[in-house]
């Protein structure tokens, strides 16, 4: 769950988004 | 005859398969695995993630989520489990992309909760 | 049983919420809900998949029991996490 939760923050961060949505963690999910 | 190619098997190996120096793509590889959990604060922020140098393709994971919302054919040897369980979320991510504020799954999923069961 | 598998969602969910808030608490950035139930979905189907594995583990071991070496065998993948795992094992062993 932290896993998921940091990388799905960093890829809001690095999309320059101030909320993490669906998008985001559907990109590092694979990696998960 | 053994675990290695016959001359034979080389040339067509060296021909057809080999990259060469000369191909824009010199080396493939899957992006590094670190659990970004498990570090602490400090070089959790250190960890860029690197861009690979010129020649080395590095695949992407998630470059084709379109076409992982459902299962594509099989040929004797049907998806796993896991790869259900990925679809399935893939499918539910796509149905909640548009919902603004209020969750459906938390709306359906709340009325069982019972405090007991977290601690 | 459909509402006891309820009720671990239920739990799961509440749980999730609470570190996703935990793990965005110092950065500027926050989870919407969507992305904590899907994180939560997530969890939910990788715990089945976690007991699938366990059960099998013990079985391959002859018992009928689940233990923590079953545990570590899920962490087998990663050397960071396996170690991770093994340190909380010790302590939780003291």
């Amino acid at each position: 769950v932290v896993e998921a939760a940091i990388r799905s923050i960093r890829q809001a961060q690095a999309e320059d988004l101030p909320c993490v949505d669906v998008d985001q963690l559907e990109k590092v999910l694979p990696q998960l | 005859k053994d675990c290695f190619l016959s001359e034979e098997e080389f040339k067509l190996w060296n021909r057809f398969y080999r990259l060469r120096d000369s191909d824009e793509i010199k080396e493939i590889t899957l992006p590094p695995v670190q659990f970004l959990s498990l570090q602490n604060e400090e070089n959790r922020s250190l960890i860029k993630t690197q861009e690979p140098s010129s020649g080395i393709h590095q695949l992407s994971l998630s470059e084709w989520r379109l076409w992982q919302d459902h299962p594509l054919p099989t040929y004797q040897v049907d998806h796993s489990d896991r790869c259900h369980h990925f679809i399935t979320i893939m499918q539910m991510i796509e149905g909640m992309r548009h919902e603004e504020g209020e969750c459906s799954y938390e709306l359906k999923v709340k009325s069982y909760l019972q405090m007991e069961d977290v601690s | 049983r459909f509402s006891h598998q309820q009720r671990l969602k239920a739990a799961v969910h509440y749980t999730v919420g609470c570190l996703c808030s935990e793990a965005a608490a110092d950065t500027q950035v926050q989870l919407s809900r969507q992305a904590v139930a899907a994180i939560a979905e997530v969890t939910f189907r990788q715990c089945e998949n976690f007991a699938k594995d366990l059960e099998m583990f013990a079985r391959h071991a002859r018992r009928s029991t689940i233990n923590t070496e079953d545990v570590k065998l899920l962490a087998r993948r990663s050397n960071s996490l396996l170690k991770y795992i093994t340190e909380k094992n010790e302590e939780i062993a003291q």
